[in-house]
């Protein structure tokens, strides 16, 4: 199974998580 | 048997099989190993393939495996079931709330097993949180209505959230203007309340020895659930990879309502081995029914009902589950 999250944020939106990392309820995924 | 002569044909000849499988496996090894080094994403699966993979009964085979999953096994036999599964797949059960494999009637039961309330603490430096344990597929930021699941592959937007005049209206008209000002907005550019903003998408895969609930990412008003009937194929990364728009083909549910910077959305896409979704505020919900014609949705606009205003979620709060079958 599959979660997609899409969202508008600020342009000055950045991920803190890479593609291919594991990751687990809670963790933060990106700030501004 | 060697030396009967009639069985010549038949005389096992260990040096020719073990050069030949020995040859096939180093050629399979080379042939990833080309694909690796080259960073290429892999061949997509043609027009006829992905045709003939969706004429398989996979929704009816998701709900056969949900019953047989959901038959109660007796005591004796929970513990060599579930510690298979749990070998098998990885699982963790130190975090689980019942760490007791016997509690568990069946594999069903298991499978959406609640964690202790300290085993995910919440980030509090990130507006934005992981809504459930996995890995991440693709994330980024979303230049056009054209949307990457993996690397290379896309997917449209409009496909898999469905017509913009389903969103809440709110959010409808707050793009509105916006929409008539860029007078050839795109799908993307309709979703955006603020010029100053961009669409931004992660994507995360669960494995089958992940936890398989699912938690809010961020403080949120869900305004509109809407349920899409369609295949149930696999999503590992290695089938996204080769199915093009694999998430606008399987059967989902998308929340969509609004954040403190715009319009946000969570979807959960189901697959064959965990086809049922549900949404613990959402009642009504009712995914791999069968009767379901594929290709249609569903709407359910919480945002409608006078009593409420939408469906407030705050981060980390626990929205919904998987099921198997």
């Amino acid at each position: 199974s599959t979660v997609v999250v899409l969202f508008e944020a600020p342009k000055a939106f950045t991920f803190s998580v890479q593609p291919g990392q594991r990751v687990r309820v809670g963790e933060g995924l990106g700030s501004l | 048997f060697f030396n009967s002569g009639r069985g010549s044909l038949l005389r096992y000849r260990p040096l020719p099989v073990l050069v030949a499988t020995g040859g096939a496996y180093y050629g399979y090894q080379q042939y990833k190993r080309r694909d690796r080094a080259d960073g290429a994403p892999p061949a997509l699966a043609t027009p006829t393939q992905v045709s003939l993979y969706r004429s398989f009964p996979t929704r009816l085979l998701s709900r056969a495996w949900g019953r047989v999953n959901g038959v109660e096994l007796p005591t004796w036999l929970r513990k060599p079931v579930y510690s298979l599964y749990i070998w098998t797949f990885g699982v963790n059960m130190q975090e689980a709330a019942v760490e007791d494999l016997r509690h568990y009637r069946n594999l069903g039961e298991f499978f959406r097993r609640r964690l202790k309330a300290s085993a995910r603490p919440l980030c509090s430096a990130s507006c934005l949180v992981s809504p459930a344990d996995g890995r991440i597929v693709h994330l980024g930021r979303v230049s056009s209505s054209e949307v990457e699941q993996v690397k290379g592959v896309t997917y449209s937007l409009e496909d898999f959230l469905g017509p913009q005049d389903g969103r809440d209206k709110v959010t409808a008209a707050l793009s509105a203007s916006l929409s008539t000002r860029a007078e050839a907005a795109s799908f993307r550019d309709g979703l955006l309340t603020s010029p100053d903003n961009d669409l931004f998408h992660v994507v995360v895969y669960l494995a089958p020895g992940d936890y398989h609930c699912f938690h809010s990412p961020a403080d949120w008003t869900v305004a509109l659930r809407r349920h899409f009937t369609g295949s149930l194929l696999s999503v590992s990364p290695g089938v996204a990879g080769r199915v093009k728009a694999l998430f606008c083909l399987n059967e989902r549910v998308a929340l969509s309502g609004r954040w403190r910077h715009g319009f946000f959305s969570f979807t959960a896409v189901g697959a064959t081995n965990v086809g049922s979704i549900r949404i613990y505020f959402d009642r009504e919900l009712r995914t791999n029914a069968p009767g379901d014609t594929k290709g249609h949705f569903h709407d359910l606009r919480y945002g409608e009902e006078p009593a409420k205003g939408g469906v407030a979620l705050q981060r980390g709060e626990a929205v919904g589950e998987f099921n198997l079958g």
